[in-house]
């Protein structure tokens, strides 16, 4: 098999982390849930505009170093939107 | 600052609480202490009164527990989650539960138990997170020189929105 390059797999590691992060607290929808999947959840690009919006973060939709280091901070386990 | 869906609040203004357990980091004699002194922020506000009592029901029952822990949200280890508290209600309703497998302190080498269990006890009130950065009811842990801890004003208003100013 072809190599994974080192920064291929730490990106998908930190993709995987931004989603259960997204999922916990921002109610993002994966495809555990396909029925959610089809009605109403956003793709993660929209949760993550959420998130970066709710910290106060430059909103890209992308994953970028800043809102990854905010995700990997100790926090409540309380959703920040629509507990 | 924002509050749960429906804004769920306590009825009554004399709410009762247990401690269940302890956590092994700190001197049971500490964690009274960080308890108390996070109510008394609370208390400082509002009309609120919180009483504590050592068996049978409390209205917020407080206890220390790691990973599944019989509710939906289990805890995830060192890291991450620190604890989580739920609104008003009855039943679990407004019960906080502390990650054990954190390093608990009453100073700031480790997760500072008066700061995490004022937020907490925001929710166990009805308050949800705050966008505010410095607010008590931020989402994420900020280190806050905890000596003359006074609580910021977006976490006032909010419970005041809830509760009302204290009593003259």
């Amino acid at each position: 098999f072809p190599v994974v390059p080192e920064t291929e797999k730490k990106n998908e590691e930190d993709m995987q982390f931004a989603e259960k992060y997204l999922e916990k607290y921002y109610k993002l929808k994966t495809e555990a849930e396909p029925i959610f999947k089809m009605k109403n959840s956003k793709p993660i690009t929209d949760k993550i505009r959420e998130m970066q919006e709710f910290f106060g973060l430059k909103v890209t939709g992308e994953l970028d170093s800043n809102t990854l280091k905010v995700m990997k901070q100790p926090r409540c386990g309380i959703p920040d939107v629509g507990q | 600052f924002s509050t749960f869906p429906r804004s769920p609040r306590w009825t009554k203004t004399d709410l009762k609480y247990r401690i269940l357990n302890y956590t092994p980091d700190m001197e049971p004699a500490d964690v009274d202490e960080a308890i108390e002194k996070a109510w008394n922020l609370w208390s400082s506000v509002t009309p609120l009164k919180f009483t504590r009592v050592y068996e049978g029901n409390a209205d917020i029952m407080i206890s220390f527990v790691a990973g599944f822990h019989g509710d939906f949200f289990s805890f995830d280890g060192p890291g991450g989650t620190l604890a989580h508290a739920f609104p008003p209600g009855e039943g679990f309703g407004g019960d906080a539960h502390f990650d054990e497998d954190e390093y608990w302190t009453k100073d700031l080498k480790g997760f500072n138990l008066f700061l995490v269990a004022a937020h907490e006890f925001g929710h166990s009130l009805g308050l949800g997170h705050s966008n505010v950065l410095g607010s008590l009811m931020y989402p994420a842990y900020l280190q806050t020189e905890t000596r003359n801890y006074r609580l910021p004003q977006d976490d006032v208003d909010g419970i005041q929105t809830l509760y009302g100013k204290e009593e003259a």
